[in-house]
């Protein structure tokens, strides 16, 4: 049920924040 | 002393030594020098200056150059501590030591506090909020009712403002992450413990044994 997520749960599964993306070869 | 691959990289601006970057992060001397492995191959990925340009991090981040995320300006805006547009070497490592496994929580929450006050006023505010669950929809392509996206910035704000003052401060954030601890777990980076297996081949020219 998507109103009893948190925001900053969301918001932490943006892409811009995996920085582990930089370590890809 | 030094070989000409040393004196080759002192000249890159920017460049700082890896022994006093290893003092004031969490990193060893061989881990800053496999950093700057993947430092050069960022930094030369469009213009070859030894500066990661915005353009270069998005090329890393999303495989696109012209990809622009409101997320990734943040982390971007974070890391160049000196506000010139770039990130240096020796911003990267100290902003990536953020991310290593062996930092302190209490760095970690600070950077995600100032990773989320879009607007540097000392507080995450509700409109910010807002702006970066509506951001995070639009990446994900993710479609929910304003009342919806209203709900779930009520609800978080309803647990996190204690104060309840309509903006969120440094203490009610630590509160906050200390009742929900997965809130960070997007600022550990567990690669980091492995840089050096990762990006061994500077580790060859290492002039300096680590010490642990």
């Amino acid at each position: 049920r998507p109103v009893m997520m948190n925001a900053f749960e969301l918001i932490s599964t943006s892409q811009g924040l995996n920085l582990g993306t930089l370590f890809e070869k | 002393m030094g070989c000409l691959f040393t004196k080759h990289i002192k000249q890159i601006p920017g460049y700082e030594e890896p022994t006093v970057l290893a003092g004031e992060t969490s990193f060893t001397v061989s881990e800053v020098e496999a950093l700057y492995e993947l430092f050069k191959k960022l930094s030369s990925s469009i213009i070859v200056d030894g500066l990661i340009h915005k353009e270069e991090f998005q090329l890393a981040l999303f495989k696109n150059s012209n990809t622009r995320n409101l997320f990734a300006d943040r982390i971007f805006d974070l890391f160049d501590v000196k506000r010139n547009g770039v990130i240096e070497f020796g911003e990267f490592v100290r902003s990536l030591s953020v991310f290593h496994p062996n930092t302190a929580i209490s760095e970690k929450i600070e950077f995600a506090f100032r990773l989320y006050d879009l607007r540097h006023t000392g507080f995450i505010e509700r409109e910010e909020l807002k702006e970066m669950v509506l951001a995070l929809l639009k990446e994900s392509d993710l479609c929910l009712s304003d009342d919806v996206v209203e709900t779930i910035v009520d609800k978080t704000f309803s647990e996190a403002d204690l104060n309840g003052d309509g903006k969120i401060d440094r203490e009610e954030w630590k509160e906050f992450v200390a009742r929900n601890p997965s809130l960070l777990k997007n600022m550990t980076l567990p690669y980091l413990k492995d840089i050096t297996i990762a990006f061994p081949s500077f580790v060859l020219y290492s002039e300096v044994e680590d010490s642990d």
